[in-house]
C-alpha cells in the first residue's frame, strides 16, 4: 500500500509542470524515504531528477517499493480539476493498475476523487557519476529564466562561460548576438565559485524547458566541469529538488 | 561545426 497527502495541491501542480515538458510519461519511485523519478527526455540530450524525502507529506506510508507509471499530460488533466489549496491524497495499492488522487477543499466541504490508469513504463535508469564541478554558480531563479528566453530569441546554441569574475551567457545568429553577464553581488543572490574557468556550448530550447521549475524556487543552481553535462538544480522547498543534467553539444 | 552531444556518452545504464 502507498498513501501519501500533501497539504497543498500547488506544490504538486508546480513539480508536475516542471516535468511535463521534457517527459510525456515517467515512472515514479516510491520507498519507506520518498519518491524519486529519473528519466531522459526521448532524443536522450537532457535527463531530469526528481526526489522528494517523505517529511514533505502530511502523511506517507509506503509499505514496500512501488513503481508508478504515469501519463504526466492525464495528470495534468487531473491536476487542473483540483485548486492550489486543497489537500492531496495520493494512493495505490500493490500492483494496482490504477493511482487514487483524492482533493481535499480547504473548508473541508468538498471532496474529489479521481482515478488515474497506471501504464507499465520500461524505464531505463542511468548511474549519475559523482562529479567535482568546477563551477557553481547560484542566482535567482526568474533571472535565469529571463536570460534563457531572450537569449533563446538570437540563436539554437547559447555558450555559457564561467569565469572569477562572473558568468556570461552569449549567443549568436543571423539577426546579431547577445551576451549578458553576471558579476557576483554584495547582497548575495548571484555567487560565483569558480575552481577553473569552463566555457560550453548548449541548445537554448532545454535550457528553456528547465525554467519551468521557476516557480518552485527563488534560487537556482548551475554546476558544469568541463566536458561533462551542466547541472541546473531547483531545491524544492527543504524536502528535495529537481535536477537537470543537459548534455554539451561537441566540436565535430 | 557543433552537434548535439548524447547524454549516453556521459551516463551508463545501471
Amino acid at each position: 500500500m502507498f498513501e501519501a497527502r500533501l497539504s497543498s495541491t500547488a506544490l504538486l501542480k508546480k513539480i508536475v509542470d516542471a516535468l511535463k515538458e521534457i517527459l510525456h510519461q515517467s515512472t515514479l519511485d516510491c520507498s519507506d524515504s520518498g519518491i524519486q523519478l529519473q528519466a531522459m527526455d526521448n532524443s536522450h540530450v537532457s535527463l531530469v531528477s526528481m526526489s522528494l524525502r517523505s517529511d514533505c507529506f502530511e502523511k506517507y506510508r509506503c509499505d514496500r517499493n512501488l513503481s508508478l507509471g504515469l501519463d504526466l499530460r492525464s495528470l495534468t488533466k487531473v491536476l487542473k480539476c483540483a485548486s492550489g489549496d486543497d489537500a492531496v491524497t495520493i494512493k495505490s495499492a500493490d500492483k494496482a493498475d490504477k493511482l487514487q488522487l483524492s482533493f481535499e477543499s480547504a473548508s473541508m466541504d468538498r471532496t474529489a476523487d479521481y482515478e488515474l490508469r497506471l501504464l507499465n513504463l520500461d524505464q531505463e535508469h542511468l548511474a549519475i557519476p559523482e562529479t567535482d564541478y568546477a563551477c557553481v554558480v547560484h542566482m535567482p531563479a526568474t533571472e535565469f529564466a529571463r536570460i534563457c528566453r531572450d537569449l533563446s530569441t538570437f540563436s539554437e546554441s547559447v555558450v555559457i562561460a564561467c569565469t572569477k569574475d562572473g558568468i556570461k551567457f552569449s549567443a549568436n545568429g543571423e539577426m546579431g548576438s547577445v551576451n549578458i553577464k553576471l558579476s557576483e553581488t554584495s547582497k548575495g543572490d548571484v555567487s560565483v565559485q569558480v575552481e577553473e574557468p569552463v566555457t560550453l556550448s548548449f541548445a537554448g530550447r532545454y535550457l528553456n524547458t528547465f525554467t519551468r521549475a521557476t516557480p518552485l524556487s527563488e534560487k537556482v543552481k548551475i554546476s558544469m566541469a568541463p566536458e561533462v553535462p551542466l547541472l541546473v538544480e531547483y531545491p524544492i522547498e527543504d524536502y528535495g529538488y529537481i535536477r537537470y543534467y543537459l548534455a554539451p553539444k561537441v566540436d565535430e | 561545426v557543433t552537434s548535439q552531444g548524447n547524454l549516453k556518452d556521459f551516463f551508463k545504464p545501471k
